[in-house]
């Protein structure tokens, strides 16, 4: 582990003055390498480590602690603040419309109920809408999620190609609803897809959602920024959710995403039942980010 | 990379930033770089990509013949495995169309009885493909669908079946036990199936597909990999991981939602998208 690691290499380094310049340095190499290993972006995992960089130069080694493990706490502490800044609660006034954007496979339907069930057991009165006219059985799976939870749910013709044709409708069908908050699950699509991403502006805009969160797998690679990056830029995301949290992906997709968006990651998917949705945790991943 | 700049020294720091952003991950970028590194002087800005290439392919290898119709006409079975999410059911409906336009009998076995909508999603494939598939209803046995269709395959010289299976994390035990019961259960009526047992890797995933790979592999001993999504900006370098440690193949890869997005596993033109 990182801990172990710089353990060692600071071995014969006890408490008193300030972390050297030298001790920073190799404990540079060794972060480094644990970032890139958890699958931090190569960009982000150097913004990063300049950063601390800058504030581990001014610790002091304190007499208990080796200056390893003083380096770890410094990450961590960073980590956690850079990842949990601002993890507020969702914006649901009226209208409440949630939108949920992101890669093909990242769980977004499956989200989509988890996150209805999660309003409503605060409380409220959520409605789902499939939106995903592409994949086989998409409005099938969020059918039958809905029925498992009790949430109502607009289900449109398999055979409609109209994405924003099935948005007005929804809408029409909410006005008869009991409902207080939306949630839209769309089809999964590339973010360099160019003709998908517009389209998904086109209902976006439409929709003007309270909340476009963008659905993301934990064990997203390098691709990460791109990812999040293009979502940002074509239709603006109000927040993240990382999903299959549940598995050993270190997670470092979570420094990318929030580091380029700035966006907060408000909730973590950690299994396939619907009452697996957590509310996101920084100082946990950032402790697995660190190993 | 500062490929073409004729004369001028390699730059390695390109080089690592090139294979570490395509996902190769940082242990074996250092790797062959090292080796690279170690060729001294033989290597220049002019040549390092022909040189990484080179040193890539090695780690790849050749790559495997297509799946091949078995010669005593009992069903070539392929069991087809991975985590959640990845492309299985539709790399499973693009593989039974490449088979079917070869002019083989294919046959589906619709062994996600737990997630929603799975099942329909296949039968929807199916449907679309004209390929008989076999199911049972929803949240039944697995095993007990993939022995059924298994059966169905041999009484009707069927000479594909391929087995769709439940997305699962590699760190649930008991769904990578389940995985292996649905693999002894296909060897019952003919102990040298299930004859390809694949995993499905996407290709945006990061260091994850090789700890994927490792535990898929201890429950299936995988002879064979899918990776999907390289439509996307995803490079798929942790494939050559995957192989690099492990020995699996890649063999095919996903390029779209269509049927017609597959296409056998090419080690020139993904080394050059990585580049
Ligand atoms: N273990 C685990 N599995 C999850 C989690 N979230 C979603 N899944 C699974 O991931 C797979 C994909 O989920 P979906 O909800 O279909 O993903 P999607 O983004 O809607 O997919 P597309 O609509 O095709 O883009 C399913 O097998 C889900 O059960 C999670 O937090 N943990
Ligand atoms: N762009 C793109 N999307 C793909 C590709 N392969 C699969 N998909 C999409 O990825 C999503 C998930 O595909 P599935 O086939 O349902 O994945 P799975 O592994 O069977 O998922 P689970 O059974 O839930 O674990 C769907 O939206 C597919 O259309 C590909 O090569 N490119
Ligand atoms: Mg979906
Ligand atoms: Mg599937």
């Amino acid at each position: 582990s990182l801990s172990d690691n710089l353990q060692n290499t600071f071995k014969k380094i006890r408490g008193h003055g300030k972390l050297t310049e030298k001790n920073i340095t190799d404990a540079m190499r060794e972060v480094r390498m644990a970032l890139l290993e958890a699958d931090v972006e190569f960009s982000v995992a150097k913004t990063f480590i300049a950063n601390v960089k800058e504030r581990a130069l001014g610790e002091t080694v304190l007499k208990s602690v080796s200056p390893g493990q003083q380096i770890v706490k410094i990450f961590q502490d960073e980590m956690a603040a850079l990842l949990g800044v601002d993890a507020e609660g969702l914006d649901l006034n009226p209208p409440a419309r949630i939108l949920m954007v992101g890669l093909n496979g990242a769980g977004k339907t499956t989200t989509s109920a988890k996150l209805a069930l999660h309003l409503r057991k605060e409380g409220r009165r959520p409605l789902l809408v499939a939106c995903d006219l592409m994949r086989p059985a998409a409005i099938d799976q969020l059918a039958t999620l809905g029925k498992q939870i009790d949430v109502p749910v607009y289900t449109p013709d398999p055979n409609e190609k109209d994405v924003l044709k099935v948005a007005k409708d929804a809408l029409k069908w909410i006005e008869n609803q009991n409902g207080t908050v939306t949630i839209f699950d769309t089809a999964g699509r590339q973010e360099i897809d160019n003709e998908l991403v517009a389209e998904l502006k086109k209902l976006r805009d439409f929709l003007d959602p309270k909340e476009t969160l963008l659905v993301a797998d934990s064990a997203t690679g390098q691709q990460a920024v791109s990812v999040a990056q293009h979502f940002e830029e074509a239709i603006g995301i109000t927040g993240i959710v990382l999903t299959k949290l549940d598995g050993d992906a270190r997670g470092g997709a979570a420094l990318s995403m929030r580091s380029v968006t700035q966006k907060p990651i408000k909730f973590a998917g950690v299994g396939e039942k619907m009452s697996e949705l957590e509310a996101f945790d920084p100082e946990r991943v950032a402790g697995r980010i660190l190993g | 990379l500062n490929r073409f700049k004729s004369g001028e020294p390699v730059d390695w720091d390109d080089l690592e930033e090139t294979l570490i952003t395509g996902d190769l991950g940082i242990r074996l970028t250092t790797e062959i770089v090292d080796i690279l590194q170690a060729k001294k002087g033989q290597i220049t800005a002019e040549t390092i990509v022909e040189a990484c290439t080179e040193e890539i392919k090695s780690i790849l290898g050749e790559s495997p013949a297509l799946p091949q119709k078995r010669e005593d006409g009992l069903p070539t079975v392929i069991l087809v495995a991975g985590v959640n999410g990845v492309g299985k059911t539709t790399s499973i409906a693009k593989l039974a169309h490449l088979l079917k336009k070869q002019g083989n009998s294919v046959m589906l076995a619709a062994a996600d009885t737990f997630r929603a909508a799975a099942i329909e999603q296949l039968t929807v494939w199916a449907d679309r493909l004209d390929v008989p598939i076999i199911k049972t209803q929803y949240q039944g046995d697995p095993s007990a669908v993939c022995y059924d269709a298994h059966k169905s395959a041999i009484t009707n010289n069927v000479d594909f079946l391929i087995c769709d299976t439940a997305g699962r994390l590699h760190t649930k035990s008991n769904l990578m036990e389940e995985l292996k019961k649905i693999e002894r259960t296909i060897a019952k009526q003919d102990d040298t199936a299930p004859h390809e047992r694949w995993i499905v890797v996407d290709a945006t995933t990061g260091s994850n597909a090789l700890n994927q790979a490792r535990e898929f592999n201890k429950a299936l001993e995988l002879n064979g990999l899918i990776v999907t999504k390289l439509d996307g900006s995803g490079k798929g370098g942790s494939i050559v991981a995957v192989k690099h440690e492990l020995d699996i193949p890649a063999r095919f890869i996903g390029t779209g939602e269509g049927e017609n997005d597959f296409s056998a596993f090419d080690s020139d033109a993904f080394i050059a998208s990585i580049l």
